[in-house]
């Protein structure tokens, strides 16, 4: 059985798509054979990313691992969004080492079905407070949780809806800040502060975030990301902000621990 | 009548509710009377940002100026909803001297109805190819748009249906990039290439963009923005970036021209 990974945060914009295409290329990097849905196929950002690198790999006949790739566009049916969902979940589940599934930053059925189906539940979020008031209601002046909002009631949910199939209701659920800046001490110190607070009440665990690096997102026409660099010529520079994304991505991974999982 | 300003984007997380605040406050520092509309209303970060605007001012007796404001959450059911959001757009676009509407990052029949009643549209994008996706189809190897995508095609639809109702067709629509980098020059360049491009086939005007900075984001809890800091004592401290972020909103409401349409 495969090991399933759904990126997920009801918030837009949080870093969803380009960590999933991310994990995707690391994980095919080491050796896995990759399944991915789209359960956000309106926007279809991975969709267009994983397509781009097909076609450029067919372009320059480079030798670029892909995923073998799915989109589930909503229809307006939600049964039935959720019907082509769980058939192509349980194929791609049965044939392939690891399932990654992006999800909208918005609330559907079919988003809630796939949360249902993540062994490892990975929520990034920008390092700020409009960002996490969909984790958390903050009491402004005493800077306490009052109680958690939406999306995490909402993984709560999934979690039950998995117990009701009589799966193992245990998710990993691992948040991680993104587009990291380098400065500015203080509303960094509350991020971290209110996370950690959240995690124990919550039950989340929380790893190291991504830094803002433009090469998260300069070779999306390309579909190419920082992993493949490496392979000679692409034509992309080196510099130290490739090697600390780099280094990022390893600590994602090695923190979802897939490798040891599969096969 | 009203000045009608919609902030829309489809891409989730480009800034439409943190424009969305600072164009209210700087519009009720001049004087205007504002109504504002949160069609994002499961999410709410409009309305929770003004409801923590409205506890601050009552917690510590400051005279804090404030929208009157309305959210519209979501039912299931379109077309009851839409009939909700028509009902509370007329009473205040006869009311007040402007109207700001939020809507979410995805595609629900309120968000497009609310979009049919903008003077003004203002998108925000992130500085990045991933964001242009939403509006614009590029070929890769050669950096040219194929065709414009989804959003840039809804927006043409709410034109279409405007006219439809016998109003006024013209939409004054304004992009602008947001969380501006000091960094990176190609991957900027590609972007305002690609933009200047996309305006003259689609039909928007581009004005120079925010920068990322923290006082964007720092003061959510309290409902404060930048616009409020010039009265004392709010006990933040003030810096560079709070100079060229005020400049930057200036330069945004301006290219709006609202104060000139009004009373
Ligand atoms: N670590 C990073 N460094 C720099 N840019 C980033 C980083 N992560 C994401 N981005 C950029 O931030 C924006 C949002 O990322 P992305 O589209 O992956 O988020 P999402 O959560 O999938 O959004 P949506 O809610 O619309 O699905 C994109 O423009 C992307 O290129
Ligand atoms: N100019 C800026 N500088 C720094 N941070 C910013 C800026 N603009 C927005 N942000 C932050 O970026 C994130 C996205 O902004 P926001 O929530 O306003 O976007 P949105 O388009 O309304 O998102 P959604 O699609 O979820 O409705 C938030 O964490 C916000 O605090
Ligand atoms: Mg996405
Ligand atoms: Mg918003």
């Amino acid at each position: 059985k495969a090991h399933v990974i759904v990126v997920g945060n009801e918030k837009g914009g949080t870093g969803k798509s380009t960590i999933s295409m991310h994990l995707i290329v690391s994980l095919l990097d080491r050796g896995l054979s990759v399944g991915s849905i789209d359960v956000d196929a309106r926007q279809a950002t991975l969709t267009r990313y994983v397509g781009n690198r097909a076609a450029r790999r067919d372009r320059a006949e480079l030798d670029l691992p892909l995923p073998e790739h799915v989109a589930i566009p909503p229809t307006g049916d939600g049964a039935a969004d959720c019907a082509r969902l769980e058939e192509a979940f349980r194929d791609f589940a049965a044939r392939h080492d690891v399932v990654v599934i992006d999800t909208p930053g918005s609330d559907h059925p079919m988003s809630r079905l796939g949360h249902s189906f993540a062994d490892t539940l990975v929520t990034p979020l920008n390092d700020s407070l409009v960002d996490l008031d969909v984790l958390a209601l903050v009491e402004p002046g005493t800077m306490k949780i009052r109680r958690p909002s939406h999306y995490a009631e909402m993984v709560w949910e999934t979690k039950k809806a998995r117990a009701m199939r009589g799966e193992k209701a245990v998710v990993d659920w691992i948040v991680l800040r993104n587009r990291l800046s380098t400065l500015d001490a203080r509303n960094k110190r509350d991020m971290e502060k209110l996370l950690a607070e959240l995690s124990k009440r919550v039950g989340f665990r929380i790893i190291p975030g991504l830094g803002e690096r433009v090469i998260y997102r300069s070779m999306f026409l390309e579909g190419l990301t920082l992993i493949d660099l490496k392979k000679k010529p692409l034509g992309f520079d080196f510099n130290m902000s490739h090697v600390a994304a780099r280094q990022e991505l390893r600590t994602l991974v090695d923190a979802i621990g897939v490798s040891a999982a599969a096969g």
